[in-house]
């Protein structure tokens, strides 16, 4: 059986909040290590990978294996009943049927039980390997979602140069263009989260969807930094890390130029 | 003016 304690109910909802433009089901895995999802958008441009590791529960039990497939819009909805403050324990069989979401008030004075039905998805699940980036950025979440968003206002697609000058994100559209350079500014007396930090080994250049981008920027409530990492010619990914539990990953395949 | 590349090109399915 699966049974697993999460102390911030809230965190699922903004992990939910991260996914559900992007997906509407996926398979999570419950596994001795934690709880994770691997899921492409329907159009196969994107792939979401959430990890929550056991050691971030209160409570973490996995005896075997288990796929919980779920409807993410559902699941939406169920855990919208919970309260931000609430404890929420996830519970189910070895195959299950149903999965039961139970919600503990902080002042324990009101508990809810929500049982889901589940659902078999035939997904494909790819082999990302572990990359080593010739180009990573580490910025503020809230800025990264900035600039995403004043991009979209402009073009479809923006174009992301990393040189060790900083970061240049470029864009196109029917009304002009638009850059904006983000430098790197690691000396300052900015907090860490606030610094923008720029790794390369050499420059790296590729234009991608602003649509999905801006579907990624959900996931800032999540934490106050993003990293990105590219490498030449491949898909870029979005990290955002949660903190003492594991992270929410995008990656997006890359638009060609005609 | 750009194509749209798929994560199959990149990844193997697993």
């Amino acid at each position: 059986m699966f049974e697993a304690r999460l102390l911030q109910g809230g965190l699922l909802k903004k992990v939910l909040d991260s996914i559900k433009d992007i997906i509407t089901e996926g398979n999570f895995d419950c596994s001795p290590n934690g709880l994770s999802l691997q899921a492409m958008d329907s159009s196969h441009v994107s792939l979401i990978d959430i990890l929550l590791e056991s050691e971030g529960f209160e409570h973490y039990r996995c005896d075997r294996n288990i796929p919980m497939g779920l409807n993410i819009t559902n699941l939406v909805k169920m855990i919208k009943c919970a309260g931000s403050e609430d404890i929420v324990t996830i519970k189910c069989e070895d195959k299950p049927d149903n999965v039961t979401f139970l919600f503990e008030s902080k002042d324990n004075d009101k508990i809810s039980d929500f049982e889901m039905k589940t659902m078999t998805i035939d997904d494909e699940h790819l082999l990302v390997p572990d990359q080593t980036y010739t180009a990573v950025v580490k910025m503020p979440s809230a800025e990264f979602q900035r600039l995403c968003r004043d991009m979209a206002a402009i073009g479809d697609t923006v174009n992301i140069s990393v040189t060790k000058e900083g970061v240049r994100f470029s864009t196109t559209g029917d009304m002009g263009t638009a850059n904006i350079t983000v430098r790197p500014n690691p000396s300052g007396d900015q907090k860490e989260e606030e610094r923008t930090e720029v790794q390369i080994t050499e420059p790296v250049s590729a234009g991608f969807a602003l649509r999905y981008l801006n579907s990624f920027t959900k996931a800032t409530p999540l934490s106050p930094t993003v990293t990105l990492g590219m490498v030449p010619n491949l898909p870029i990914v979005v990290e955002y890390k949660i903190a003492d539990m594991g992270h929410v990953r995008y990656y997006l395949a890359p638009k060609i130029e005609d | 003016r750009f194509f749209q590349n798929h994560l199959s090109d990149y990844y193997m399915q697993d």
